[in-house]
C-alpha cells in the first residue's frame, strides 16, 4: 500500500 | 493533504520560480550553477513520467506539469538566452561521480525492479545531492547574492516540511516508505551548513560570504 500511497507526493 | 505537505510544495515551487525571476529580472545567470539545474531537470523528468500513464489530482498534475516546465525554462535560460553570463569556470563539479552511482544505487535498493518503479528511485536519490553542484560552486567563488541564497532557503525548506509531512503521515496514516525518506533526511542534512549561515548572515543583511 505504501507506494500507492506515495504516489501523491511530488 | 497535510499542511506540511501542502507548505512544503508551496515552498519548493517558490524556490523555482525565485530562480528564474532572477535570471530574468537580471538577465544574468551568473553564480548559479547549470548543473545543478540539468539534474533537477532530469530528477523531474524521471519520476513525473506517471503523468502519462496515471491520474491522481488536478493539483498533483498542475504542479508536476510546472515543475518540469520550469525545470527546463531553467536549463534553456542558462544555457542558452544567457550563456554569455554563466561561469562555467566554477561549476566544475563532476557530476559523473553523483548520476553513476546514484544510478547503480537505484538498480540495487528499491521496492520493486521494473523500469517505472527504478526511474522514480533513481529520481528519490538524485534529487537529494543534485543541490551539491550548486553548494559546490559557491564554496568555490565563496559568495552568493543574495537572491540565490533566497532560492537555497526556499529549497532547503521544502524538503524539511516534507519530512515533517512524512512524521505527520506515518502517525496519522500509517504511511512511511523509507527510500524517500532516508533520501529526504540526507538531502536536508546537505542544507544544514547552508542554513546557519542563512540566518546568521542573510537574514541580519549581510551578503553570504565564506572565509577565504
Amino acid at each position: 500500500p505504501s507506494r500507492e500511497c506515495r504516489k501523491d507526493e511530488l | 493533504m497535510n499542511i506540511f505537505r501542502l507548505t512544503g510544495d508551496l515552498s519548493h515551487l517558490a524556490a523555482i520560480i525565485i530562480l528564474l525571476l532572477k535570471i530574468w529580472k537580471s538577465r544574468s545567470c551568473a553564480g548559479i550553477s547549470g548543473k545543478s539545474q540539468i539534474l533537477f531537470a532530469i530528477v523531474f523528468t524521471t519520476r513525473y513520467l506517471d503523468l502519462l500513464s496515471t491520474f491522481i489530482s488536478l493539483y498533483n498534475s498542475c504542479m508536476k506539469v510546472i515543475y518540469i516546465g520550469c525545470a527546463y525554462a531553467t536549463v534553456y535560460m542558462i544555457y542558452m538566452k544567457f550563456r554569455a553570463t554563466y561561469d562555467g569556470n566554477h561549476d566544475s563539479f563532476r557530476v559523473e561521480f553523483l548520476v553513476v552511482p546514484v544510478g547503480g544505487l537505484a538498480v540495487l535498493i528499491n521496492h520493486d525492479f521494473s523500469f517505472m518503479e527504478i526511474l522514480w528511485t533513481f529520481s528519490i536519490y538524485l534529487e537529494s545531492v543534485a543541490i551539491l553542484p550548486q553548494l559546490f560552486m559557491i564554496s568555490k567563488t565563496g559568495e552568493a547574492e543574495t537572491i540565490t541564497t533566497h532560492y537555497l532557503f526556499c529549497l532547503g525548506l521544502y524538503r524539511a516540511l516534507y519530512i515533517f509531512n512524512w512524521v505527520w503521515r506515518f502517525y496519522f496514516e500509517g504511511f512511511f516508505d523509507l527510500i524517500a525518506i532516508v533520501a529526504g533526511v540526507v538531502q536536508t542534512i546537505l542544507y544544514c551548513d547552508f542554513f546557519y549561515l542563512y540566518v546568521t548572515k542573510v537574514l541580519k543583511g549581510k551578503k553570504l560570504s565564506l572565509p577565504a
